[in-house]
């Protein structure tokens, strides 16, 4: 039985897309079946893959406003092992509705229930709040990896989310367990950021993953080439990074 | 008369709020008075300041929902000239109920009208999305600052959130302008950096700000020292930076 996984966090730009994609891509190479779902109306997932909004058959959209079967908004990107259901929001009138079609906390959870047969993960992006979307996409998920940088809004955040995910668990998806603190866009020359990965390991210990994301500049080119790190450059460091992170779920 | 300026993008983690609280220190050091307004759930404001969202006697939540005045939800934070009203959202029950309460487009509008004879700039800091807050600060607002750091991500969604301003303005706010495009995060060692501020300039041309903010570790340090950077390294690049557009600005 294949496994949902929400890639979540309240805070902006802490490497939710980049976790998605690459740790997506990283099952793909251990021949785990994945599917990479873009509940953010930025559509970051598609754009990485030079995928524009108005090229997709179906998106994220349809499935919620149309009832469009998700079977027909899978875009097989042409990896092998790996294809994405893309969030084809145009503009601010789209995303407004999108949000309220949301209301229903557990469509998400119906519409990828049978999916679950299909493939070994599936990785849900997650946008930067804690609206309808992402309450769809914790419902829906039988794990949560919250991506954290090393920073002080960020780890400020950290423990509202927390408290939050929490409450959603309990009201709707008591199942939902975490699978782990990510440090992301970590720098290991600065002395705040080793301060605040050793807070982070002090308060929430083993919640929070051995392995962490090393910044590095190849992580951020790659989508600007249409690939996930670990198609652009297999030997950068964050490529590595996120191998073994899926090596380490995958051996749970 | 005053000049309310929202600080918004629809990317997360490009600097909206350290552009917010370090434009808006650098306004009071030229003895202008400056109101925050922090129109984002995650309430980053507060935080920098040390304030605990159970400490604030009313924030924005109660200002949408209860029509608390105004006056009742400005924090004297004890710097010069220098003001803020608090998001106090708790958990994800207050972050629905406030982004349906904000369904109003012109509510944050109307409130602040008359505050523009109190103070010689109100900045709003907007969350990373296209919702109903951050509209409802595009309507409120004489002009956007629209933070963008020089990554393959937040280029993308530059265009179609530049798309969205110019749909919001036509409809509900016509007079709003573009104060300028912010470069943040820039890093002048990395090529990629430099090729992606080049790009900006060339398609946007004059709308880009040429002072650009550099990424400073002590810009991401102050706040863990309840301090906007200026107050806690005026000789930082960061701080000389946040006070160069300040002047800029206001000569403007
Ligand atoms: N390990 C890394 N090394 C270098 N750059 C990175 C790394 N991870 C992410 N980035 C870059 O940092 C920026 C933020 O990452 P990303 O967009 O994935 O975050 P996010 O949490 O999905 O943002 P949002 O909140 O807007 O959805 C992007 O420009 C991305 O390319
Ligand atoms: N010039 C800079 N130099 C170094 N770090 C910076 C700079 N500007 C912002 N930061 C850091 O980058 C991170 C993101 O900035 P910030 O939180 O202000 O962005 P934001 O756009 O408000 O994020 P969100 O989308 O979550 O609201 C923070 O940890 C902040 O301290
Ligand atoms: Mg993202
Ligand atoms: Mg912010």
């Amino acid at each position: 039985m294949g496994k949902i996984i929400a890639i979540a966090s309240q805070k902006g730009g802490v490497g939710k897309t980049t976790t998605a994609i690459n740790l997506g891509v990283s099952f793909s190479i251990f021949n785990k079946r994945t599917l990479i779902v873009d509940l953010d109306p930025q559509g970051s997932v598609a754009e990485t893959f030079q995928i524009s909004p108005y090229d997709i058959p179906a998106g994220i959209l349809d499935i919620f406003k149309d009832k469009v079967p998700l079977s027909e908004a899978i875009i097989d990107i042409g990896l092998g092992n790996y294809e994405i259901v893309a969030s084809n929001i145009k503009d601010e009138e789209d995303e407004v509705a999108l949000y309220t079609y949301a209301f229903n906390l557990k469509m998400l959870k119906n519409i990828l229930k049978p999916y679950k047969k299909v493939y070994d993960y599936i990785l849900l992006d997650c946008p930067p709040n804690l609206g309808t979307l992402t309450m769809n996409g914790l419902i829906a998920a039988d794990s949560v990896i919250i991506p954290v940088q090393c920073e002080f809004y960020a780890l400020k955040s950290l423990g509202k989310f927390l408290q939050s995910i929490r409450n959603i668990s309990k009201k709707h998806n008591p199942k939902m367990r975490i699978e782990g603190i990510l440090i992301t866009l970590f720098d290991k020359r600065l002395k705040k950021s080793r301060e605040i990965a050793d807070e982070l390991k002090r308060s929430f210990k083993n919640l929070v993953f051995d392995i962490k994301i090393p910044r590095n500049a190849k992580v951020a080119e790659a989508p600007a080439y249409g690939k996930p790190v670990a198609l652009y450059d297999i030997n950068a460091p964050g490529a590595i990074a996120y191998l073994e992170l899926a090596e380490k779920i995958i051996s749970l």
